[in-house]
């Protein structure tokens, strides 16, 4: 079942490395952000994994939702990895505007193994097709759920967004979306 | 099938873009590093992908074998990525040391899949036993070298390296099998 093992690569190879790290990241990056007021005055600071259910992602946000605006990167991290010295990961924080035009700060990404089963779908050899992609993007959502529901190193710091395509119509769609999540935990 | 997705995955979301640029990376590497002579003059241009059976994986190649020495990375390489802004990806250059002492200049690193197999086979809920593992690996390196084998983007600008273990307890092993590999072109 390719979604249960690139849920279980997504988290072992990416969330367990990075989410701990987060706080002190967005930390790092306020400090060295001090002119800027009100820096996450509103927002999370929780990573939120966008998880479409109809495989498409854009690689930048404002292509979807101009009320997605890419602010700035949080510091890179840089470790030795399985012989590439110091392979880096990082973030992007977004304000993210509400229907009053407020700035929300967020971190926020795609969930990356989602574009890798988009992108076996349209593989003829990859002997997986449109319609069990689908059910491949949910069943990555259910697994890495549980998988990280029983991971101490991650829990509270993440927040999953499923993304459903009835209302792809809406140009604000994915910023209401977010949005929702937000006001969820505030 | 675990080892069929992360080979899919490792093709579509890395090789795929990368190994159409080597080339023109290691040449930019060469030009910024004019005073060393005989950069390249013994090597290979092609990327080494190391895949160890036994799912064995260190960060730091010198760790597995002295005669692997880390010289510099290639240029970063930025591009968005499903709302990551300049995700980075890069390359380490190494010179392997021959029985003569003499260097030669390779693009050497695991498959970094092969990492998530052996975590997984150690945690308890993923379903997955150390006995199976070994047999995943395998399949992945059949899946990734059948894929490889019908890309246009990536014909000839790779080496796949299985790494059977019978000969583990020798401390040159590693530089041995990436340098068997050399000469079978040379
Ligand atoms: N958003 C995001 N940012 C990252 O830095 C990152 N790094 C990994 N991942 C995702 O986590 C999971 C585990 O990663 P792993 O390294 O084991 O496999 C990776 C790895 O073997 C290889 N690869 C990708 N990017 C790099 C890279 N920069 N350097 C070396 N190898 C890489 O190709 C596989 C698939 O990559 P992605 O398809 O981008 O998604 C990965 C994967 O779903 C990331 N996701």
């Amino acid at each position: 079942n390719v979604a249960h093992g690139l849920a279980w690569s997504f988290y072992l190879g990416y969330l367990k490395l990075v989410l701990p790290r987060l706080e002190d990241s967005i930390a790092e990056f306020c400090a060295s952000h001090p002119t800027s007021r009100d820096l996450w005055a509103r927002g999370s600071r929780k990573l939120f994994i966008l998880i479409p259910l109809n495989g498409k992602i854009s690689h930048q946000l404002k292509d979807e939702d101009e009320r997605l605006q890419f602010y700035d990167n949080l510091p890179n991290y840089e470790m030795n990895m399985a012989g590439i010295r110091g392979r880096v990961y990082k973030h992007s924080v977004y304000k993210v505007l509400d229907e009053d035009g407020r700035a929300h700060d967020c971190v926020v990404e795609f969930a990356t193994p989602v574009l890798t089963l988009y992108k076996m779908s349209q593989e003829r050899s990859a002997g997986f097709g449109e319609s069990e992609r689908r059910q491949q993007v949910l069943l990555f959502y259910k697994t890495l759920q549980d998988i990280l529901e029983g991971s101490l190193e991650c829990r509270n710091r993440y927040r999953l967004i499923l993304l459903l395509d009835e209302t792809e119509d809406d140009p604000h769609f994915l910023s209401k979306a977010i949005l929702r999540h937000l006001n969820q935990q505030e």
